[in-house]
């Protein structure tokens, strides 16, 4: 152990272990994240080369095997809760993201939220079993989060009762969704419907890009991985480019919204209920804000305590790189963030699962704050812990630009939090929006609820300056 | 005359009551903001759209009200004196360094003022220091696994030197002492010149 961090250690003035429990959500939560963890850790199997050694294909390879073993052992292993599956997943990927992401975050929780009880019957068994993997292509390579602006098409044919998709322009080759490249042999496309000569706006449809036995692409595909990013190499982000491709009537999911054999389209009774997943997708972005601001702060202020360099006092020895006011300046703001967004990370969590028992009831009378809040929360949090990733690296001086810091690989990793599931400045607008609208209800005389509430206070308790 | 506000720069309550302050001010001159746009005539959407600044700006406001008073509710739930006191220390940070970094908001709001913004650069100073003796026991406790953390500088033990020199001899470039390139390019280079 190195001195100078062993001496850091003596100084503190409060019990370390209850702290993490606290982080954790109490100790037997510590206690079991940290068994889980050595599963990872005491396997053999789970011995991999460092992924900056190896070229992008290399990586991309063991990717797949780690995803390929990880579910293996995730049998072996019985662990079904999927809060302990996210925590052993977190232990074998490290810094670096999963081959097939896609396939547990999005494919098959919309298998579970959007196909009706036939299509459960046929699809979730050959996607939990992995003789389909999945993505979610939605985004496309001129469209992103404007999503009434996407252009792939799905037709209706009565006559052979099937959708045709199409990518109509180049703009509208789905492009970005992660294992979409190489790794899956089905998506589910995001598409305008139109059916009896009318768009019905965008639905979901199970679409076959490859072979399910040689995993080559299939008639009237074209798909491939999208190249070299700034980070994600473990990730093959693809496109995906349909040419007038068939598919039966069944695959369109239709728990909500239907096409009738003859072309009839049948209304879904909510616009909201795509509202659940986007919230509970962006409180996973908030903890992950916290976790990425919790890993930088630990390597930038435990290096900050073994690095010595400079002079305080002339003549006395090189202090700690942690003794300048600058260094705490710069460090202690962030850990005090990590610790901040850590909290607000539990609580999104918390009131997600609360409201999700009201939605299933059809009480969804939370859910537009919920939305609304978590929007901007992701953006706030996201943009705040990218610039703060950023401070500990360069705090680490030449060490920091290594990647054998980690701190390059968690920037790279974590700054597409900041663009995806909804670019930051339209996440922050559409938070706008429910605040004017709250805003203009509070000017109305209305109570409002929540944590919007003080817009009603505003108006009578507003601090002023007096004159002393 | 000093003018003073009802800001207690070392009540955790009061710099969440500036924050929900500043947000409804933002929000209400957003909301002004797009009214004077309508009030000339444009259109809906495009009064939202010549608003959007001061809408993204309300919207940053409201989220960081919401994170400082998540910190405060969460303290109010700690009932180990010591972890109580070092996790207040960090949300006073927070907040006042917040403050800081957007004073313009709370000078333009009327909920500091000049003198008040020199004292919170003093506070802030004072945190700093109450806060070092911590600071590795304070990153010990998210509890990361050198394994999961993958850093050489970040390691538990702080032995950072001999394995980040141990690492460099890993990379692939060092797997020969004389890398290829040379026989194929230099030393033909060096033949012929």
């Amino acid at each position: 152990m190195n001195p100078d961090i062993l001496n850091e250690r003596q100084k503190a003035t409060f019990d370390v272990e209850k702290l993490t429990n606290i982080l954790n959500g109490g100790p037997e939560k510590t206690k079991r994240r940290r068994e889980i963890e050595s599963m990872v850790l005491n396997d053999p199997d789970f011995k991999y080369e460092d992924p900056n050694f190896l070229s992008r294909s290399e990586r991309y390879d063991q990717a797949v095997r780690k995803s390929a073993q990880m579910i293996l052992k995730l049998r072996e292993y019985g662990i079904a809760d999927p809060e302990e599956i996210y925590c052993y997943k977190r232990m074998f990927r490290g810094n670096f993201q999963e081959a097939m992401g896609l396939h547990f975050v999005m494919f098959i929780p919309t298998l579970y939220g959007q196909c009706d009880p036939e299509q459960s019957k046929k699809w979730l068994p050959l996607a939990e079993s992995y003789q389909v993997l999945g993505t979610y292509a939605q985004t496309e390579l001129g469209h992103g989060t404007h999503l009434r602006g996407l252009e792939t098409t799905a037709t209706y044919d009565p006559n052979t009762r099937e959708f045709i998709l199409n990518s109509p322009t180049v703009s509208s080759i789905k492009w970005w969704p992660g294992g979409l490249g190489k790794t899956s042999n089905h998506a589910i496309v995001l598409a305008q419907l139109y059916t009896q000569g009318s768009c019905h706006g965008l639905h979901a449809f199970i679409v076959p890009i490859r072979d399910m036995n040689t995993h080559k692409p299939l008639p009237g595909i074209v798909v491939g991985d999208i190249g070299p990013k700034f980070g994600f190499n473990e990730v093959d982000n693809g496109f995906l480019k349909l040419d007038h491709v068939r598919i039966p009537r069944e695959n369109m999911l239709m728990k909500y919204a239907k096409v009738d054999p003859d072309g009839t389209y049948v209304k879904p009774p909510s616009a909201k209920l795509t509202y659940g997943t986007m919230v509970f997708i962006r409180s996973m972005i908030v903890g992950e804000s916290a976790r990425a601001l919790a890993k930088s702060s630990t390597i930038a202020i435990r290096y900050s305590v073994v690095r010595h360099q400079s002079e305080i006092r002339p003549g006395a020895p090189e202090p700690q790189i942690l003794d300048y006011q600058t260094q705490q300046y710069k460090l202690f703001p962030v850990l005090a963030m990590a610790y901040a967004f850590t909290f607000v990370g539990q609580y999104m969590n918390e009131t997600y699962h609360r409201i999700s028992g009201d939605i299933h009831q059809g009480d969804f009378s939370e859910l537009p704050e919920l939305h609304a809040l978590s929007a901007g929360l992701k953006a706030f949090t996201t943009w705040a812990a990218n610039s703060a990733i950023e401070v500990c690296r360069m705090s680490c001086g030449g060490h920091g630009y290594s990647r054998s810091s980690a701190l390059p690989d968690i920037y790279v990793e974590f700054t597409p939090t900041c663009t995806y599931e909804g670019e930051n400045t339209v996440m922050m607008l559409q938070t706008a929006r429910y605040l004017m609208k709250s805003y203009r209800q509070a000017r109305a005389g209305e109570q409002l609820h929540g944590i919007v509430s003080y817009l009603n206070e505003a108006e009578h308790q507003r601090i002023q300056p007096q004159l002393v | 005359t000093a003018r003073t506000t009802g800001l207690d720069i070392n009540d955790l309550s009061s710099l969440v009551e500036v924050y929900k302050l500043r947000a409804a001010t933002l929000v209400e001159l957003a909301a002004k903001s797009i009214q004077k746009e309508l009030q000339h005539n444009k259109r809906q959407e495009d009064a939202w759209n010549n608003s959007a600044i001061d809408l993204v700006r309300a919207s940053d406001a409201h989220c960081h009200y919401v994170v400082v008073k998540l910190f405060a509710d969460k303290l109010a739930g700690i009932d180990a004196a010591s972890i109580h006191l070092v996790l207040l220390t960090l949300a006073r940070l927070y907040a006042l360094h917040g403050i800081s970094n957007n004073s313009g908001d709370f000078l333009q709001a009327g909920l500091l003022n000049g003198s008040q913004l020199l004292e919170i650069t003093t506070r802030i100073k004072e945190l700093l220091s109450e806060l070092r003796p911590n600071a590795v026991a304070l990153v010990d406790a998210f509890d990361f696994h050198d394994r999961m953390l993958n850093s050489v500088l970040g390691r538990y033990d702080g032995n950072v030197y001999d394995h980040l020199f141990e690492w460099a001899r890993r990379s692939p470039l060092n797997s020969t002492e004389v890398h290829e390139s040379y026989h194929k390019y230099l030393e033909p280079l060096r033949s012929k010149l």
